[in-house]
Order: C-alpha cells, then sequence, then structure tokens
C-alpha cells in the first residue's frame, strides 16, 4: 500500500499455490448442518474462484489434500483458539502455511437465510486466504475482513477478482465455474445455428441448477447443459440417458438445499440424487407437495428465504417443507405481486450468481430480490434468451 | 448472535489490534505489562480506522469501538 491517500484496494500475502488443480477435504463437520448440504455450499464457494481462473477444486475423503477443512470450536490445536458466538467466525492459513481453512463451529451456520451466518460467503472468504488473498479495505470486496450479513445476489467484487488473477492469471477454460452473471455474457464461440436447436426456437420447458453447480435447460425429450456463454458442446442429449427413468416433456424442476433435484409432469414428480432416482417415483404431486396444483409452469428455490415457489397461469404458491402446512392458507397469490413479470411462465431458476431469472417464449427477465421486481438495467428485460444463454 | 456488546475497554481494544496485525504482537497479552507509547497507540488506532473505512481520528470514539465488535474473519489485516 501506499501513503494515507492510497487508493484502497486488495492485499496479497505473497505466496500461492504452484500448481492449478488443488484437492480439499472436510475432515470435521459442522454440528448443526446436514453433511451434503455443507459439501454442496462448500463446493459453491470454491466455485466462486474456480470462476475467473483455471483453478480447479476436488473434493477427496482421504489425506492428502492441498486445503483441510475443520469446524471447531475454542482451542482446537493450532494456537489461534475461536471465542464462542460472533467475533472471530473463522480463519485460514495462507498456501505457504499450508492453506487450511478453520471455521468456528459455537456460530449458528446456514445456508441461503438471513439468519445466523451464512456459510457459503464466509467459506468463499476464507478459501480467498487459502489461495494467497488477505484482506482487502474495499468494503464492498469479499475480502473485506467484516462480514456483513447475508446477501441473496452474491456477485465478487472487482477488487476480488483482480487479486486473484494477479495470482493465478485470468479463466481461459470452459465448463464447469461460477459464472458471471448472464447479462455480462456474451458467446465466446456461436454454435452453427442449425446445430442447436434451442437457436430456432429458444422456448424452453424448464432449467434448473444442479447440487454440482451445472446449469440444464429441457426441451421435449433432450436437455442441453449451459456454460457462462452458450450451450455447452455436444449437446442436445437425451433426458432418458441423464436422468434415467425420467420422461421428457417436463413442466418444471429445481434442486433444493438437500441436494436433490425435484421434476415435476402433470400431476406426478420426481426426485433424483445426482443422476440417480432416488425412490420409488413418479409419485402424485398431492402426495408429496401438499397444496401445490398439478400441471404448473415453473417452480424455483428462492435466494431470498430458501423457500420453493411454484407458478401456474396468474397465480403461485409459497412451499416450505419445514412449515406444517408447508403452503400457507394465503396462497395462491398473484404473480403481478412480483412486479414486472408476465402470468403463464415457462420456467424459473435461482441461478448460481445469485440472481432469479424467469423464462417465457423466447424471453427472459432478471429479478431483483432487492427491489422485488424485474431489473431496470440497460438493456431492458425482457432480453433474447437465446443471445445471452445460448450463444446464438 | 447475540447483539455484539461493543468494545468497552482499551485493554480489549489493544488486544484486538494486536491480534489483527495493528499493534506488536507482545500487546495481545496487556497484564505482560509491554507498555505501548502514545505515538504507537494513536497509529495503531489511525491505521485500523483507515483500513475499515472510518474517520480517522486516532481516538478509539465509538464507531471504532462498535466496528471492532461486528462478527469477522480470524486473519490479520496486517501481515508481516
Amino acid at each position: 500500500f501506499g501513503s494515507d491517500s492510497r487508493s484502497k484496494r486488495y492485499a496479497l500475502q505473497g505466496s500461492r499455490w504452484k500448481v492449478k488443480n488443488l484437492t480439499y477435504r472436510i475432515s470435521k463437520y459442522p454440528k448443526r448442518l446436514k453433511r451434503s448440504d455443507v459439501d454442496a455450499e462448500l463446493a459453491r464457494a470454491f466455485a466462486v474462484w474456480s470462476g475467473y481462473t483455471d483453478l480447479t477444486f476436488t473434493p477427496k475423503s482421504t489425506n492428502p489434500v492441498h486445503i483441510e477443512i475443520r469446524f471447531e470450536e475454542n482451542e482446537h490445536g493450532d494456537g489461534d483458539p475461536f471465542d464462542g458466538p460472533g467475533g472471530t467466525l473463522a480463519h485460514a492459513y495462507f498456501p505457504v502455511y499450508g492453506g487450511d481453512a478453520h471455521f468456528d463451529d459455537a456460530e449458528l451456520w446456514t445456508i441461503g437465510s438471513p439468519r445466523g451466518t451464512n456459510l457459503f460467503q464466509v467459506a468463499a472468504h476464507e478459501f480467498g486466504h487459502s489461495l494467497g488473498l488477505s484482506h482487502s479495505d474495499v468494503r464492498s470486496a469479499l475480502m473485506a475482513p467484516f462480514y456483513r450479513g447475508f446477501d441473496p445476489v452474491f456477485k465478487l467484487d472487482s477488487d476480488d477478482i483482480y487479486a486473484i488473477q494477479a495470482l493465478y492469471g485470468k479463466k481461459t477454460t470452459r465448463g464447469a465455474s461460477y459464472p458471471t452473471s448472464p447479462s455480462t455474457r456474451k458467446p465466446s464461440f456461436v454454435p452453427r445455428a442449425e446445430d442447436n436447436e434451442l437457436c430456432k426456437d429458444p422456448r424452453i420447458d424448464t432449467i434448473f441448477n444442479t447440487a454440482e453447480g451445472f446449469t440444464y435447460a429441457f426441451k421435449g425429450d433432450k436437455y442441453y447443459r449451459l456454460t457462462e456463454n452458450a450451450v455447452a458442446e455436444g449437446y442436445p442429449k437425451l433426458i432418458s440417458e441423464g436422468w434415467p427413468g425420467l420422461e421428457g416433456d417436463i413442466d418444471a424442476a429445481f434442486t433444493y438445499k438437500n441436494g436433490k433435484t425435484y421434476f415435476f409432469k402433470g400431476t406426478k414428480y420426481w426426485r433424483y440424487y445426482g443422476r440417480q432416482m432416488d425412490g420409488d417415483y413418479p409419485k402424485e404431486i398431492s402426495d408429496g407437495f401438499v397444496g401445490i396444483p398439478d400441471h404448473i409452469d415453473a417452480a424455483m428455490v428462492w435466494g431470498g428465504n430458501g423457500k420453493i415457489y411454484f407458478y401456474k397461469g396468474t397465480k403461485f404458491w409459497r412451499f416450505d417443507p419445514l412449515k406444517r402446512p408447508p403452503v400457507k392458507q394465503t396462497y395462491p397469490k398473484p404473480i403481478s405481486n412480483w412486479e414486472g413479470l408476465p402470468n403463464n411462465l415457462d420456467a424459473a431458476l435461482q441461478y448460481t450468481n445469485g440472481y432469479t431469472y424467469f423464462f417465457k417464449g423466447d424471453k427472459y427477465y432478471r429479478f431483483n430480490d432487492r427491489t422485488f421486481s424485474v431489473d431496470e438495467v440497460n438493456p431492458p428485460f425482457p432480453r433474447p434468451t437465446a443471445y445471452w444463454w445460448f450463444g446464438c | 448472535i447475540p447483539a455484539p456488546a461493543p468494545v468497552q475497554k482499551t485493554a480489549q481494544a489493544e488486544i484486538y489490534l494486536s491480534q489483527f496485525g495493528y499493534l506488536p504482537a507482545s500487546a495481545k497479552n496487556p497484564s505482560s505489562g509491554g507498555l505501548l507509547d502514545q505515538e504507537t497507540w494513536e497509529r495503531a488506532i489511525r491505521d485500523f480506522q483507515s483500513f475499515a473505512g472510518l474517520n480517522v481520528t486516532g481516538e478509539l470514539d465509538s464507531e471504532t469501538t462498535e466496528l471492532m465488535s461486528l462478527p469477522r474473519c480470524g486473519v490479520r489485516d496486517k501481515i508481516g
């Protein structure tokens, strides 16, 4: 840093990994969260950094690994004891000191909720240290030292991006990463339109993320994996091959924080864990989702509160699996409550960049969770889905 | 998380400033009698206020003690 009049910016500790394909292991889990939820959230936290570099992070269940992750309380063997709820939330070691990350398990770690302390945000910060970043004095930066509360629309600050790319260079590879918001997506290659059915007719049946952070669009009996610029090469593929036992012409789909993906069609629904059917499906929607109608248009898990929203015609329902009944008497409500959204939607998605997107016909809308209305930006929404999502 | 109680005493502030790299580590244990001259103390506070984007007064004012009590990362802000 320069004099007091220095510009604010990131700081590098001085060490970094000499390799880019890093491994990690969660050797001690938190008391109050499900392991599968923690696995998914920490994978997302690592993906924050692999989205802007060629770093890759592979989870392992045995040592040796580059980065070991532990949830501990009080003194835990490194001479830097935790201090109970509040105060210090976590700490991590720079690469030269091993890169491990420790989280204070006296904290109430939460996922997708304004309560407690958001695991994803704190983990993404600590992994910045594990990669060689020090604290930034840019208050909006992820690498600022203070926890700033749950941010449903998380985006990496440019200061963080400059910092990590100063250490590991810009991203040159494609594939699963922490994508930027589609509003900044630019197709880095344009598939020949005749190869990509979605360019001719961009209307989709549904779109959803998997627990691993991949994004898929369904249309008829086929599915497409989406990268941050376009449709991934080698698609479409058959839904029945991707998710054995699943039918085509799906109405809606979402992945819940338990890491399981739910598919809806007509009066039925299926549950999958990864690509495997997770039990005896299909079942009746009225069985597993009491209060939700059949033949829905769209569904998603909203980042604002972690609850599940279903859309049909001019109405929407909110489903909270943790409540009885899961759908309050006050539902359905008019979709017009979601200011700027049309009725009769095709699909809805909370994208891995934290934004919420709605699709109808050949257009899509980006929803601003803070103003609770369609984002007012230039170029305005709705925007052509084919260009911004499918690389046409 | 219980509402953070602002850091009241200079001793706690001393521990905080040495824990996060603004004061020499010896200050972390004030009972060790590591005396601090005023200039070192004030510079440490100014450094923290500047890093945290506060008004740089060099005094342990309420805004500063309030920020010191917020949940944060345990890694030092100033590394050797």
